[in-house]
């Protein structure tokens, strides 16, 4: 409980979407497998928050600090950054 | 807007209708009001072929051949703030951009007769799909990656995001930075205001090269709110007031007289009419005078009839309050103070706002971020400046003129402030710019809106291009540039490498084989921008050559001479320092050599290619970070 409670949506930031990326279905069962390889405590589907597939490939999804650590070290990935709110200008 | 592009000497004309229907411009904002008339659907035809995207409708919002698209994105559970889960503009600043930006022709607009006038956007013909990604509690990075990434495929042609963070970030971090990057590479240009924490310098945050960033500026009509006192005295304050009291005098109390001590506040605090802290019992049906501006809400809640604020900041933007109120400067403020101390019975009467000319502009706003771009010194930020001070657009119904307590006004128009009014007037010259020229890459476009900009000077401006950049949004004679800074993709990848960007991350976001060894690393300064910026980290002489290529999108056959402009401490040299076209699409290369020794903090200069048909202007700006 405590885990997710620390939990953050983080955005997972992967460059061009891949030639075999395929519709969302594809695209998010690939994003959660990711999600899965680092996940502690939650399931990837209640973690995955957005995949981002049509324009560029990336997700978002609730992590901790040290989950988005170690997807940070996956190989595809461009930035793990904290989902921060922007301002209305 | 009812005056904003007749200063910029855009006037309507009906024949553009046909080519700028198949112009898409994508909003992300707060959403849209779909019923206001500046999204009628009359005389437009069904939306253009390319258009993927689509409607969350649902049983009480629906799109039509105008606002041809509409979705929502919200990454946390929606918990109270009014927010409804719907394209639905709940708070009115969405609906304010779109109809800045593409709305239609309305006659009559007002905000209680203040602004009369036609309300109008940049491209009134163009489709509107608009992209809802901020909320009463802000708006998230994943909501605004969630929006870029359908915007960018449902086949918009130009993005306008009026939203920013507190600091810049690294591009890759940085979810408009991101998105603008990917919407570069399909073709469209993202417009992005500045943000509003200036005049400090090194405060702007949207700052990536992909995208245009809009500082704003005034135009030449100013609201004006006179403050009559007991005494025959009248002083001309600064505020949209919508309110005509009756034409009689109502006492006047100084809101340091008026402390609610039994909250435990006293006069030293109550003369800035923070929240709670004044008398009730002393302020009712009175017209409360405060040592500072605030939203006026205290005043409001504790029973006043109106409010008089002196304050020595905001003297240049007018804000909308929901009471009868009226901002004087300390110069006024100080002989009002005066006359409530010399009589036992001041009395003072705030009438309805009027409108004035104001010679002085545009000049760029107090509150609109400054350069230099903190993440790459040596790319000028802001990009340009554009109309966003008191402007009057269309508003959610769905919402009251200031959305604070007490105020009950619904509006179809309200006039607002903010770099995010000025980002929509450059996102509709793109656009304009995009119905004339299908073809052109967003930088071609960004260029032609940086070069054809009017030049602004730092008499009323001592940070210069930190804020105007290239100068005045130009939207007449943006169409037509004659030249063109052009970059592609792989022009910003080589960019990127220079900054230091690791050759596995940038091949992830090309998707190609992009290898930092395999290109030529590109300095900041040598990207192919519209602007050039040099930074000197000491005041001793520096030099730097700035490779440059234009393309000719003018005339034909014509000949180009170098014009340059420099002040005292700066040398600019162009070669060749004639250019001579003979096709159009022709690319011709030049370096520009700066020599610079800064004695203050910033020098400017410019560059302008002259055919004797266009003038082609770069600004040069160096300067001691």
């Amino acid at each position: 409980s405590q885990a997710s409670d620390d939990r953050k949506v983080y955005v997972v930031y992967m460059g061009k979407p891949s030639e075999v990326e395929g519709g969302f279905s594809a695209a998010s069962a690939r994003h959660a497998n990711m999600l899965q390889q680092v996940l502690t405590t939650s399931d990837a589907s209640n973690s995955l928050v957005y995949s981002y597939h049509r324009s560029f490939s990336g997700f978002a999804a609730r992590l901790n600090d040290d989950e988005a650590r170690k997807l940070a070290e996956m190989e595809g990935v461009v930035s793990v950054f904290v989902s921060e709110k922007k301002e209305l200008h | 807007t009812t005056r904003s592009w007749d200063f910029m000497g855009l006037l309507d004309e009906a024949s553009r209708t046909r080519l700028e229907s198949d112009v898409i411009v994508g909003m992300l904002d707060t959403g849209i009001w779909p019923e206001s008339k500046s999204f009628t659907d009359e005389g437009f035809g069904p939306p253009p072929p390319k258009w993927k995207g689509k409607c969350q409708s649902s049983s009480n919002f629906t799109c039509n051949n105008k606002l041809i698209g509409a979705r929502f994105y919200r990454s946390n559970p929606v918990e109270g703030g009014g927010d409804i889960l719907s394209p639905r503009d709940t708070e009115g600043h969405g609906t304010h951009t779109s109809s800045t930006a593409a709305g239609n022709l309305v006659a009559q607009a007002s905000l209680f007769g203040l602004g009369l006038g036609t309300s109008r956007g940049g491209v009134p013909s163009a489709r509107v799909a608009v992209y809802k990604i901020c909320w009463s509690d802000g708006c998230s990075d994943a909501d605004i990656l969630a929006a870029f990434d359908d915007a960018i495929a449902d086949g918009v042609d130009v993005i306008s995001i009026s939203v920013g963070g507190s600091i810049p970030r690294e591009y890759f971090k940085d979810s408009i930075a991101i998105g603008a990057f990917h919407a570069m590479k399909n073709g469209i240009l993202t417009s992005n205001s500045a943000g509003n924490t200036g005049p400090g310098s090194a405060t702007i945050s949207n700052v990536s090269p992909w995208s245009l960033s809009v500082a704003a500026s005034t135009i030449d009509r100013k609201f004006v709110t006179k403050v009559k006192l007991g005494n025959g005295k009248a002083f001309e304050g600064i505020s949209v007031n919508t309110f005509q009291l009756e034409d009689k005098m109502f006492p006047l109390i100084y809101a340091g007289d008026a402390p609610n001590s039994t909250a435990g506040f006293n006069g030293s605090l109550s003369r800035f009419c923070f929240p709670g802290s004044l008398d009730m019992n002393l302020v009712q049906g009175k017209i409360v005078f405060c040592d500072e501006i605030g939203d006026g809400t205290t005043a409001l809640s504790s029973g006043a009839i109106g409010t008089i604020m002196q304050d020595a900041n905001f003297l240049d933007v007018a804000f909308v309050f929901p009471l009868p109120a009226s901002k004087l400067d300390l110069n006024a403020g100080s002989k009002v103070f005066q006359y409530l101390r010399s009589t036992s019975n001041p009395e003072a009467n705030i009438e309805k706002s009027t409108t004035i000319d104001d010679l002085s502009a545009p000049f760029v706003v107090s509150f609109s971020s400054r350069g230099p771009n903190q993440i790459t010194l040596d790319i000028l930020k802001p990009d340009l400046t554009a109309p966003g001070v008191d402007i009057l657009a269309s508003w959610s119904e769905d919402a009251t003129v200031t959305s604070l307590a007490g105020d009950n006004r619904v509006v179809p128009f309200n006039i607002i402030s903010g770099t995010s009014m000025s980002c929509p007037h450059a996102t509709g010259t793109a656009a304009y710019v995009k119905s004339f020229h299908p073809t052109w890459s967003p930088a071609a476009i960004k260029s032609a809106l940086m070069t054809t900009a009017f030049p602004m000077t730092p008499k009323l401006n001592a940070d210069a291009e930190f804020a105007y950049g290239a100068g005045h949004l130009n939207p007449v004679n943006a169409i037509n540039p004659g030249l063109v800074y052009d970059a592609t993709e792989i022009d910003y990848i080589k960019f990127l490498c220079g900054q230091g960007f690791s050759t596995n991350n940038l091949s992830l976001v090309t998707g190609d084989q992009s290898n930092c060894s395999d290109v030529r690393k590109t300095a900041a300064s040598d990207l192919n921008y519209p602007s050039f910026a040099l930074s000197i980290k000491t005041r001793r002489l520096v030099s730097r050559v700035f490779h440059r290529t234009v393309t000719n999108v003018g005339l034909p056959v014509s000949t180009y001479k170098a014009i340059i402009q420099a002040a005292p401490g700066l040398k600019v040299t162009v070669r060749p320092a004639t250019l001579s076209f003979s096709s159009l699409g022709q690319k011709i290369s030049f370096t520009v050599r700066i020599k610079a020794k800064t004695a203050g903090k910033l020098i400017s200069g410019s560059l302008t290619w002259d055919d004797g048909v266009h003038l082609v202007r770069s600004p040069i700006v160096t300067f001691v970070n």
